[in-house]
């Protein structure tokens, strides 16, 4: 596939979980939304935070959904073309 | 001090790849 085809279909699924984190369709997650997660996630609440900083490039607090489907592209070794 | 220079940014790769992957399979295992 070109790398066109697997940017959408990253951006897809960085949406998909992002409204797994986004349970109240806000647009963008807060830490709380990330604590309310740690019930359904392995990681610890200190990891959760840990992961919300990293992905929360401008510290403002939220993450938008720009902001998670860039780490996400990262994750999977992708980098959104900014 | 050189609070950063411990650990090295592996750490946080790491959580990440957990977080996501963890997210991944909470999203194809419940609907």
């Amino acid at each position: 596939p070109s790398s066109s085809e697997m940017q959408r279909l990253m951006n897809e699924k960085a949406h998909e979980l992002f409204q797994v984190c986004d349970t109240e369709k806000k647009g963008f997650i807060t830490k709380r939304d990330m604590q309310r997660l740690q019930s359904e996630l392995p990681l610890s609440p200190e990891q959760l935070e840990h992961v919300f900083d990293s992905l929360d490039v401008d510290g403002n607090g939220f993450l938008s959904l720009e902001e998670f489907t860039d780490g996400f592209g990262g994750f999977l070794g992708l980098r959104s073309t900014s | 001090e050189t609070k950063a220079s411990a650990g090295g940014g592996n750490t946080s790769e790491t959580m990440l790849a957990n977080f996501f992957n963890s997210l991944l399979s909470k999203k194809s295992g419940g609907v």
